[in-house]
């Protein structure tokens, strides 16, 4: 597969875990809207990166994106780990 | 089949390319 796109199984792998947490979360939509609010920052903050050329210390790591969902799914390991083989620098 | 809102597909984006990105600095 080309570097540039994901591939078929990178895409069914994050359909799948979407899912998952759209299931395990349906009593408390607040966490899961949460989650998608930290990628869409994450997205977004990269974006903003490649635009201004990378400028030092700007944009929300790996890091600190894993912290804030870590600190969502309080108690939901399976989940967490599963997040952690999506991040390129998990 | 996933009953998926546009929000739903943009975190499917998200995740799909920060695997790519992980593959990618994997090779």
């Amino acid at each position: 597969c080309p570097a540039s796109d994901p591939s078929p199984v990178e895409f069914d792998s994050a359909i799948s875990y979407v899912n998952k947490i759209k299931n395990r979360f349906l009593d408390h939509p607040e966490i899961y809207r949460s989650f998608l609010e930290i990628l869409h920052t994450y997205q977004k903050e990269q974006l903003d990166v490649k635009e201004s050329r990378g400028r030092p210390g700007s944009g929300m790591t790996e890091d600190e994106v894993f912290s804030k969902v870590a600190s969502l799914f309080k108690g939901q390991e399976d989940l967490l780990s599963e997040f952690g083989q999506f991040l390129p620098d998990a | 089949s996933y009953d998926f809102t546009p929000l739903d597909s943009s975190a499917v984006y998200v995740l799909s390319s920060m695997a790519r990105q992980r593959r990618a600095s994997l090779s």
